[in-house]
């Protein structure tokens, strides 16, 4: 429902910003 | 009590992926209300609600202002309550039931954990404290 977050992992952050971090 | 709002800009494009979350463009700011530790954030916007990845957002006073937690080397035990296949280089594949060890929670909720010689991310909605009862 709304009130609950999605059962799925939620995506990785854009490679863009990956690369970025590393 | 009130209901303090946070705002984040969105940093790219997300098309979301069910009814309950929203679709952001890259540039837009959104408010949040929630934080959940898995990396799903509820957004209340003026007329949209809905849950948004973390990973697609930063704050708006900079990149200074963090709540992340400084990673932990020493390693925390948790145990997998669900297996998940690496579709990443940085990604660990683990079977349920695993023991390992949380390196660094991320609020984007993929957590840096360490099994044996192997570090990598993993979901943290598949983790629970090790030596925890799993909820019913």
């Amino acid at each position: 429902s709304m009130k609950e977050p999605p059962s799925n992992p939620p995506p990785r952050p854009p490679a863009e910003l990956r690369r970025k971090r590393q | 009590g009130p209901i303090i709002l946070q705002t984040y800009r969105v940093i790219a494009d997300y098309n979301k992926g069910s009814k309950y979350q929203l679709n952001l463009k890259e540039g837009e700011q959104v408010d949040i209300v929630e934080k959940s530790t898995n990396g799903w954030w509820f957004c209340q916007c003026e007329s949209r609600r809905g849950w948004v990845p973390a990973s697609y957002l930063e704050p708006l006073e900079g990149p200074d202002e963090t709540e992340e937690q400084e990673p932990n080397y020493a390693g925390e035990l948790f145990v997998t309550t669900k297996a998940y296949t690496a579709e990443q280089d940085d990604e660990l594949t683990l079977q349920e039931g695993e023991t390992i060890e949380v390196i660094h929670k991320l609020l984007e909720g993929w957590w840096v954990i360490r099994k044996g010689e192997q570090t990598g991310h993993y979901p943290s909605m598949f983790l629970r404290k090790s030596g925890e009862i799993r909820a019913a």
